[in-house]
């Protein structure tokens, strides 16, 4: 899976996400991607979402729009990611990782998978990073 | 206010020969949607452009480089939403199709639906004017031989696609 999120010089946001599904799947296997809610959510008072990960956890828990209720609830877009992808991991053992941000230009990449492969660009800098903990930064 | 563009290539454990090239993908696309930002541009085109260098790269399972179905078919789902109005476009099931993240945002532009899906999918791409290309395009000798080792009974291509917990 892959995806995108943005904050324009507007305030306005959008997500983006695209996938091939998972590995072996059922012919007419659907996962979370296509579904508003699961595979992405966007809203210029919230921010938007797009995540990745094993789609049947991500849509028990309509992840996407469960990490901006966290934010609406006053979570940054790290913590609401992180209390999000914790409560999955309790209710269905799902792993996942997300790219988040909200409509101020804040945002995050998180997951709890062993590795998730991310950028991050703004303000002159391009941060990425692949496993727990990495953010390298580059001049844009 | 600055403009942010955050990209993912996908969860779980990449081996550590696609490392560089997973990591090499998504800078090339949080840049290159980015530079749409600069440009003036809307997040919806950024984050759109960003996904489609994505599924245009074979690292990636998206597009070319798609994981492959029980039969060795590859089916693609897209999902694009715009948070001014919330209008949101997707595809699911979808076959030979280069870039299903554009096919889902002209379902959003073009059509009273949210998601259309498989055989309605690909007869409203031929419809908007978006061309079929040959499945074997999308698929990449990596792809095929994941789906061939996931054969073998006893096999777990979640866990083999997913990973453990980090």
């Amino acid at each position: 899976t892959v995806g995108a999120v943005a904050v324009d010089s507007e305030g306005n946001v959008a997500c983006a996400t695209s996938t091939g599904g998972m590995l072996n799947k059922m012919e007419g296997r659907v996962g979370d991607t296509p579904c508003v809610g699961c595979g992405g959510y966007a809203d210029n008072l919230l921010g938007a979402v797009s995540p990745t990960g094993h789609g049947e956890a991500i849509m028990k828990v309509t992840l996407s729009r469960l990490i901006l209720f966290y934010m609406e609830q006053g979570k940054t877009a790290a913590d609401a990611s992180d209390q999000a992808l914790a409560y999955m991991w309790e209710r269905v053992q799902g792993l996942a990782g997300v790219v988040v941000v909200d409509p101020r230009g804040g945002w995050a990449a998180r997951f709890n998978s062993l590795q998730m492969a991310w950028a991050a660009a703004q303000n002159g800098q391009l941060h990425y990073g692949l496993g727990k903990g990495e953010d390298f930064t580059l001049p844009l | 206010m600055l403009p942010v563009l955050v990209v993912h290539g996908g969860a779980g454990n990449v081996p550590r020969q696609r490392a560089e090239l997973s990591c090499a993908g998504v800078r090339e696309a949080a840049r290159a949607g980015y530079a749409l930002l600069q440009s003036g541009r809307s997040a919806m085109d950024a984050v759109v452009e960003a996904v489609t260098l994505l599924e245009n790269n074979p690292a990636f399972n998206a597009g070319c480089g798609s994981v492959l179905n029980e039969h060795g078919g590859v089916e693609m789902d897209a999902l694009v939403m715009d948070g001014r109005t919330l209008a949101s476009g997707a595809v699911s099931a979808v076959r030979r199709i280069a870039n299903p993240v554009q096919l889902a945002r002209l379902v959003m532009e073009k059509t009273q639906h949210l998601c259309l899906t498989a055989e309605g999918a690909s007869k409203f791409a031929r419809a908007v004017g978006v061309p079929e290309v040959p499945e074997e395009t999308l698929i990449t000798d990596y792809a095929r031989k994941r789906w061939q080792r996931n054969l073998q009974p006893g096999s777990n291509p979640v866990e083999c696609q997913m990973g453990k917990m980090g």
